[in-house]
């Protein structure tokens, strides 16, 4: 079921 | 000097049962505002946000901001050791490299206290924004669990699509494919009144309702999307510190999943989700 994203890719590190 | 008594120690006793094996080591931020925490698992596509306001607790002082790293499944032995009606108080220096964790007992003629080593945790912080989200939907959150439990017994994900009438469920594996669809309940069935606080959010009561899912859905534009069953379900073990949980989605982006804690705050998941290749 696709390929799993990781919350980096939506969030920037502050 | 940083000083925390809450009441109702099982609340923070749920908080941690949440967490602890979803995240291993985290940093409490303990500031004028509150006890608060942001702390992602270790492969870094889930998150746990805490927040429990310094106005919820029946004591709270804090001189100066102090970070406390902790590893949270020490910190669940510790909790574990008070009883759920014990009163539990956080204590730490400002400079200090332990915690306290005290415990009473209502009759207040027992009192432990368990000192935790703190660590220095390295991590990293990530910027939520406040997004506007397509659709929210307010269900009961045994029935989330409930649904979580059962797909994950069929397959590893799930697919969540919100309509204007209604949220559904669907997984797929070996054995086969299962569709839960839950209906949005009619107006005024989730009977809640919300005060807007100064900070951070919304206090919401919800007084129980006698039948069925109370599903609330608030829907700017349908949204599909699909995520790891295992997470979710991780994040299912807040079910017992609220009778409701919020979903909120929107295209593209992480899920956020919010159990409120009573007159004190919240603890929230994000999710990120599975992209189609």
């Amino acid at each position: 079921g696709g390929r799993q994203k990781t919350l980096k890719s939506f969030f920037s590190t502050t | 000097m940083f000083e925390a008594r809450i009441l109702q120690g099982s609340i923070l006793k749920k908080v941690l049962e949440s967490i602890k094996d979803l995240v291993t080591d985290a940093n409490f931020e303990c500031t004028a505002n509150g006890f608060a925490l942001q702390a992602m698992d270790s492969s870094h596509v889930s998150l746990v946000a805490l927040m429990l306001r310094s106005t919820g607790f029946d004591h709270y002082r804090c001189d100066r901001d102090v970070t406390m790293g902790m590893n949270l499944l020490n910190m669940s032995k510790m909790l574990k050791c008070a009883d759920n009606d014990d009163t539990i108080t956080m204590k730490a220096d400002d400079a200090g490299d332990v915690v306290t964790f005290m415990f009473e007992n209502p009759k207040a003629d027992k009192i432990s206290d368990f000192q935790m080593k703190l660590m220095d945790i390295d991590t990293e912080h990530l910027g939520i924004p406040d997004t506007e989200y397509e659709a929210t939907v307010k269900m009961s959150s045994n029935e989330f669990q409930r649904i979580c439990r059962d797909l994950s017994s069929i397959g590893d994900t799930v697919t969540i699509a919100v309509t204007k009438d209604s949220v559904k469920f669907t997984t797929s594996g070996d054995i086969g494919e299962a569709n839960i669809t839950c209906r949005r309940t009619s107006d005024g069935d989730m009977k809640e009144e919300k005060v807007k606080t100064e900070e951070d959010g919304e206090k919401v009561h919800n007084t129980k309702s006698s039948e069925g899912q109370n599903v609330d859905i608030d829907l700017q534009e349908p949204v599909t999307l699909t995520f790891a069953l295992r997470y979710l379900n991780s994040f299912c073990k807040a079910t017992s510190l609220c009778e409701n949980v919020r979903l909120q989605l929107s295209k593209e982006l992480p899920v956020v999943v919010q159990y409120l804690i009573e007159d004190m705050g919240y603890v929230r998941f994000y999710l990120a989700p599975k992209i189609e290749e």
